[in-house]
């Protein structure tokens, strides 16, 4: 979950 | 999403688009750096790696697929078009590009939040991100006309790296976020290198004059 938080972005 | 998270990004797309205009429109590169231009490729690649292996949202997946193919375009342009290839400046540009590679990537290996190579190439990608411009600004320097589409491509391109830095600051106080050094400091430094670009921009445009940076 961390690491979706982290590179959802662009 | 947030308001300035969206804004940034549609910067961002707004710098490739008019970028590309002046490509297709003047069939010219003239004042675009090669070298930075390549960086970004670089930068896409290495960060965009997760593309196949994690799904965020449809409009992550697009966003991140257009600026793949919208790098790559733009540096098969300006290598191989035969028109715009002409018209670019080559003499002028001539920034050590290779020399940023090498340092950001260690800086990756030392500085990450963990060590896997996802992990790493994703830290790489922000630090390179970071300093990919200076090639732009150099070449800009030395140009002695830059016109509107060149200077609206860096503004919006400085302007999305700007937003960013609210849309970390309201993520972290509305949305109670982490603590996220490395994009937050290399987006800041990244923010800051437009700094001096932004203040002559902005007052050519208040007096409506041909924009041009002192050497």
């Amino acid at each position: 979950e961390e690491d979706k938080e982290e590179h959802d972005e662009l | 999403m947030n308001v300035f998270r969206l804004a940034g990004d549609m910067t961002h797309l707004l710098s490739i688009m008019v970028l590309l205009l002046k490509i297709h429109s003047m069939k010219s590169c003239a004042g675009i750096s090669l070298k930075t231009q390549e960086l970004y490729v670089l930068v896409f690649a290495t960060r965009y790696l997760d593309i196949f292996t994690t799904y965020f949202s449809f409009y992550n997946t697009v966003m991140k697929i257009v600026f793949l193919v919208t790098s790559f375009s733009i540096v098969w342009y300006m290598r191989h078009h035969k028109v715009v290839r002409q018209t670019y400046d080559r003499d002028q540009d001539t920034f050590r590009h290779h020399l940023l590679v090498i340092p950001c990537f260690l800086l990756a290996l030392l500085i990450n939040h963990r060590f896997t190579v996802r992990e790493v190439l994703w830290t790489f990608s922000l630090y390179l991100e970071a300093v990919a411009i200076l090639p732009q600004l150099v070449l800009l320097q030395r140009s002695r006309n830059i016109d509107n589409l060149t200077g609206n491509y860096v503004f919006f391109l400085g302007a999305y790296r700007g937003l960013y830095l609210f849309n970390w600051i309201y993520r972290y106080m509305a949305e109670k976020s982490q603590l996220r050094w490395i994009p937050w400091i290399s987006g800041l430094v990244q923010t800051a290198l437009y700094a001096d670009f932004f203040y002559y921009y902005i007052k050519s445009w208040k007096k409506r004059e041909k924009l041009q940076l002192p050497a």
